[in-house]
């Protein structure tokens, strides 16, 4: 078998046997919902089941991050045909699969302590934020154009679209415009990893 | 084997009791 050029985050769960750490989260959700926009931008939408798993999310050599349709090979990707989901309906489901990512191993009486920006975005995108109003701290950036003045307006409330997912991501850095790079940094060296670990235990065996 | 997986994916994190209002929790709920 020749080198691979991607594995799947189930792959990587499973070579590891531990959960992705908290900036590979955030690097994650960034790279695929920047794959599922552009996507999108070019009308290119492909199918997806309503329930996700973290073998349809493909993490490549050069640090991208794409999302395959259920149950089939990478050559086939996006030829068989499943009913269609909408776009927040992705969301959570990427949501559910980061935080059982983050979650991986942990016995079902514990709990990962999460940092309350990830808590929240995984809230958020998984759709199960209480609507009382007590989780409303925080995040500005999916609210493009509101005025200074209405901050309560601005805290963003529900995720509506991978952008949104992207801009959060970018929000939790020092430097926003710095989020491209420094995620597909962070999947690049994931990868790199998880192929040098895969190389070694092949050898091992 | 083990020994190196571990020593090469360490992650730190902390672990808390699983809580009804917790993030888990709700999680569970959705699947």
């Amino acid at each position: 078998e020749g080198p691979r050029d991607a594995l799947s985050l189930e792959d990587i769960l499973r070579l590891y046997n531990q959960p992705i750490n908290e900036e590979q989260a955030w690097a994650v959700c960034f790279q695929c919902c920047g794959f599922l926009s552009t996507e999108d931008a070019r009308g290119r939408r492909a199918p997806r089941p309503r329930a996700l798993s973290a073998a349809q999310i493909r993490l490549w050599r050069d640090g991208a991050v794409t999302l395959a349709p259920t149950g089939e090979s990478l050559h086939d990707a996006g030829k068989l045909e499943y009913s269609r989901s909408t776009e927040t309906e992705v969301i959570e489901s990427l949501g559910i699969i980061i935080y059982k990512a983050l979650d991986y191993g942990l016995k079902e009486n514990e709990e990962r302590e999460l940092s309350p920006p990830l808590e929240k975005l995984i809230d958020l995108m998984a759709n199960t934020v209480e609507a009382d109003g007590s989780n409303d701290e925080g995040y500005e950036a999916a609210n493009e154009g509101m005025e200074d003045e209405d901050d309560e307006k601005r805290k963003i409330s529900a995720i509506r679209s991978y952008r949104d997912v992207m801009k959060l991501c970018a929000a939790h850095l020092p430097t926003e415009s710095e989020a491209p790079n420094h995620y597909q940094a962070v999947c690049r060296a994931l990868f790199a990893e998880t192929m040098e670990l895969y190389t070694f235990l092949t050898k091992i065996k | 084997e083990e020994v190196c997986r571990q020593k090469k994916g360490k992650s730190l994190y902390k672990i808390k009791p699983r809580h009804d209002s917790g993030i888990k929790a709700k999680i569970s709920m959705k699947t």
